[in-house]
């Protein structure tokens, strides 16, 4: 017979386990790949919209404006570090 | 596609790289290898070359660190950022940098080549067999100087063939050390350590001294990563400790045990409990050669393409089958023009159907003396057709001398009197009107000069112009007959090997039905070779068994002496 095993789930130290919320991920990405420029950093759901239907255009994914899923699913996902806008 | 602003691009051609650090993941020279490649899809379509050089500034200096590693722009540990580029230009542009905080591999999980040993470097075969034991990871059993060693094929008891695994105990790399071994005990810093550390540095690599004293000595070197480093953690670089305590259980592999996740993950001690020291146990990891490549496009000017498909797409996914996409072509060739390859050209007239028969020179000499087959000279049908781009092809045999690559309704051919030039495509109705377009394999016997061509389940059998068949593969007593075969190999005079996934039967020529005892399994012969194999010939007097562009070549004594590419080994393309 197996024996029984733990079926507890635990904390690895030094896991980095990202505290953030969607919307910190979102933002900090569209930042750091050049879709929601600095001088529009100001938090306003305007300017993140904006930016995620850019991103979501330039990574072909469906043009919603929201932080959808498949949205999130792409700013996981492995990636190169150079922006995909601006320089 | 889309360049950098200001269409960025370097004012010569003739560029530089050198590799200033390399990775604990891979070997240095499969690191090399995978860089070499990656340029090589870029050079193949633009007039550029790219040449490696080891001292000195060259304009691609690549590196590998991780988190802050000098240049404003932090990785960020495993996964996420994977690498990036700077534009061409003086100084750090142009330099192409990647995170070692990633598992590099080849794409598809971790591949351990041996040294030393028996098995003439031969990647290790998990799992192996040694005394009734199975093992899925080197192990040092057996040995009483706990070097870490595998097996190269199934079976350690019955083929004895082994090498040893990536250790610090073995050698070391980068460093001052010209690769010698680590020395434990050693002292550092007037603390005494038995293991490779990482004190004393802030980028995490592993290292230890060659000498039983760094403070007086100071000759170091780096640690490899054995088959069972792990990944991140707080342990990342220490092997897993087989077998390991966690909440009272014992573990003698990876497992997902106190994961929501599912990621598989090890103690790096004996003891999780006590200890507390773990990391992620290793996975397919990301392919440094898709990685990079797509890292020198910036590197040359190229910006992120929307296109999906394309290399220049920012977000990684692995492709077995790498081909350059039309748009990175378009967008490099933007840049720096076309390459001086050979350009197409027009299709030549189409000759007569009642064209005397003018023998090849080098097939008549092998053949007329032997079979009066005086095979039609074929006429390429489209010259701009290259073999050196098809990705995999259909059959290879070889046949007068000559080596055949069959592929879509043609075939190209070459030999060493050809001095490594390929003739064709020729169309294969041409040469033998009864054969489909599409062949699985085909051979030619030693003694009588047929040729015999496999498809599905059907054969042919030519003797100079005449044609026998099809028939069916049952007729050779291959019952029940497989799918298709995947090559053949021939076996001294009158003896053929016929292959089919993991099974071989061998074929009496003569009497043309395959002997007693067969099928057998193919890996208990030929071990160390992948099963899922497309291609089997024999090519200067080596098993050469080939998995999509990849050969792994076998001597006669059933040793695998090299994993290879059918591009380079065996068509010698530039």
């Amino acid at each position: 017979p197996l024996p029984a095993k733990p079926q507890v789930t635990i904390t690895f130290p030094g896991e980095l386990v990202s505290q953030k919320s969607n919307m910190e991920l979102a933002n900090e990405y569209l930042s750091r790949f050049g879709y929601l420029s600095e001088t529009k950093k100001s938090g306003r759901q305007e300017s993140t919209t904006k930016a995620l239907r850019a991103m979501q255009k330039k990574l072909g994914l469906e043009v919603t404006g929201e932080l959808d899923q498949a949205t999130l699913e792409a700013m996981r996902a492995p990636r190169c570090g150079v922006p995909d806008v601006g320089s | 596609f889309l360049t950098f602003e200001g269409n960025l691009k370097w004012d010569h051609t003739d560029l530089t790289y050198r590799v200033t650090n390399y990775s604990p993941d891979l070997d240095a020279s499969v690191i090399n290898d995978a860089f070499k490649r990656a340029f090589k899809v870029w050079s193949a379509v633009t007039p550029l070359t790219f040449t490696q050089v080891y001292s000195g500034e060259a304009d691609i200096m690549i590196m590998f660190g991780s988190q802050e590693h000098g240049d404003g722009y932090p990785f960020d540990g495993k996964d996420g950022l994977l690498a990036h580029a700077f534009p061409p230009g003086q100084g750090i542009q142009g330099d192409a940098h990647f995170d070692d905080d990633e598992f590099w591999t080849l794409g598809a999980g971790l591949v351990v080549n041996t040294s030393f040993g028996n098995a003439n470097g031969a990647a290790c075969h998990f799992p192996f067999v040694f005394e009734g034991k199975s093992y899925s990871h080197c192990t040092a059993e057996g040995r009483s100087d706990g070097l870490p060693w595998c097996s190269t094929t199934p079976s350690f008891d019955q083929d004895k063939l082994y090498g040893f695994c990536p250790s610090e105990l073995l050698y070391t790399y980068g460093g001052n050390s010209d690769g010698a071994k680590c020395v434990f005990p050693f002292v550092f810093d007037g603390t005494s350590y038995n293991t490779c550390t990482t004190e004393g540095r802030s980028d995490g690599y592993r290292w230890c001294a060659t000498t039983a004293n760094f403070d007086q000595d100071k000759k170091y070197g780096f640690c490899p990563n054995r088959d069972t480093a792990v990944i991140g953690g707080n342990s990342q670089g220490e092997p897993c400790a087989f077998p390991f305590t966690f909440l009272g259980q014992t573990y003698s592999s990876c497992t997902s045990e106190g994961r929501e996740d599912g990621r598989l993950w090890c103690a790096t001690t004996s003891n999780y409990d006590v200890d507390r020291k773990w990391g992620l146990c290793p996975d397919r990891g990301y392919s440094i050669f898709l990685v990079a490549a797509h890292e020198f496009g910036h590197s040359l000017g190229l910006d992120h393409t929307s296109v999906r498909e394309a290399l220049m797409y920012p977000m990684y996914s692995y492709i077995e089958d790498f081909q350059l996409h039309q748009d990175d072509i378009e967008g490099i060739q933007f840049l720096y023009g076309r390459g001086s390859g050979p350009k197409p050209t027009p299709p030549g007239p189409v000759p007569p159907t009642q064209t005397p028969d003018v023998p090849d020179q080098t097939t008549l000499a092998t053949t007329t003396e032997d079979s009066g087959f005086q095979p039609t000279e074929p006429s390429p049908v489209d010259p701009g057709s290259d073999a050196c781009r098809v990705q995999a092809f259909d059959a290879i045999t070889e046949i007068n001398g000559m080596m055949h690559f069959f592929k879509s309704g043609k075939y190209w051919r070459t030999s060493q009197s050809l001095k490594g030039k390929i003739q064709g495509p020729f169309p294969i109705a041409e040469t033998w009107p009864a054969l489909p377009a599409t062949l699985d394999a085909a051979f030619q016997d030693l003694l009588t000069k047929k040729i015999f061509f496999f498809a599905g389940q059907r054969f042919w059998v030519y003797t100079g112009k005449s044609v026998l068949g099809p028939r069916g593969l049952e007729k050779l007593g291959l019952a029940p007959a497989p799918a298709r075969l995947t090559g053949a190999l021939q076996r001294g005079r009158g003896k053929v090997l016929l292959f089919s996934g993991e099974h071989f039967w061998r074929l009496d020529v003569k009497v043309q039905r395959v002997d007693r005892g067969y099928p057998r399994q193919t890996e208990e012969t030929f071990g160390g070779v992948p099963i899922d194999v497309h291609n089997v010939f024999l090519y200067r007097g080596k098993y050469h068994f080939c998995q999509d562009r990849f050969c792994w070549r076998m001597t006669p004594r059933y040793q695998v002496d090299r994993v290879g590419y059918l591009k380079y080994d065996v068509l010698h393309c530039p």
